[in-house]
């Protein structure tokens, strides 16, 4: 799932 | 958190810490490219945003914290303190040419048109290409002190690592992002031709010298 709310990489 | 993603963290600091080392004990900065630092700095302030408002992990925090305290101390580093030695002659890639592409593709490509996403997507668009001053430094010189080429390689292997990451999480999370995983093949790529003449070169205990 192309998901972007959680921005957890650095 | 996979390891992948931890090594390609690891790696990533490790790389700062090695310029930042290296340019503290040798009290210079000759051979750094000062506006790839610049880049990098830009490239860590407007991500590391979301650092004051959403809290992910204590990871997260310290390692966000700790590459920004560090970005900002090398450019002190190259443009104040040790300013004397810095190669202004050999550091003359554009970086205008970089910086504007990536607002412009940040605000044509983004998975959200918020303040806050569009810069994200900027600095992942803006870090893809931020090492190309300092490589092209490196051409222009001729070549690059060993701790030089370990500091390239050490973000390389940062950059490979984060593929495997993104292989591993869309095969056991069914995540990904596109925008980026293509910006961090580019980066990867730019890596390279780099790594070539480091494993040939640099491991054989020769200078990196690039053909001239």
């Amino acid at each position: 799932a192309q998901d972007n709310e959680t921005k957890d990489e650095l | 958190m996979n390891i992948f993603r931890l090594l390609g963290d690891i790696s990533h600091l490790l790389a700062i810490i090695i310029l930042l080392r290296k340019i503290w004990m040798s009290r210079s900065c000759a051979g750094i490219s000062g506006k790839s630092q610049l880049l990098f700095g830009l490239v860590y302030t407007t991500r590391y945003l979301d650092l004051i408002t959403s809290y992910i992990s204590l990871y997260n925090s310290v390692m966000k914290v700790v590459f920004l305290a560090a970005s900002y101390a090398t450019i002190y580093l190259m443009y104040v303190k040790f300013k004397a030695t810095y190669d202004h002659n050999h550091d003359t890639f554009r970086i205008e040419f970089l910086v504007v592409p990536a607002v412009a593709l940040a605000l044509l490509i983004n998975h959200d048109f918020q303040v806050v996403e569009i810069l994200w997507t900027f600095s992942i668009y803006l870090e893809s290409v931020a090492i190309l001053p300092q490589l092209f430094m490196v051409s222009k010189t001729g070549e690059a002190e060993s701790i030089t080429s370990h500091y390239l390689f050490a973000l390389g292997v940062y950059r490979g690592l984060y593929l495997l990451n993104w292989i591993y999480r869309f095969w056991a999370e069914d995540h990904y992002d596109l925008i980026a995983i293509v910006a961090g093949v580019v980066q990867t790529v730019l890596y390279c031709d780099f790594f070539y003449l480091y494993i040939t070169k640099v491991l054989r205990g020769k200078k990196l010298q690039l053909p001239a």
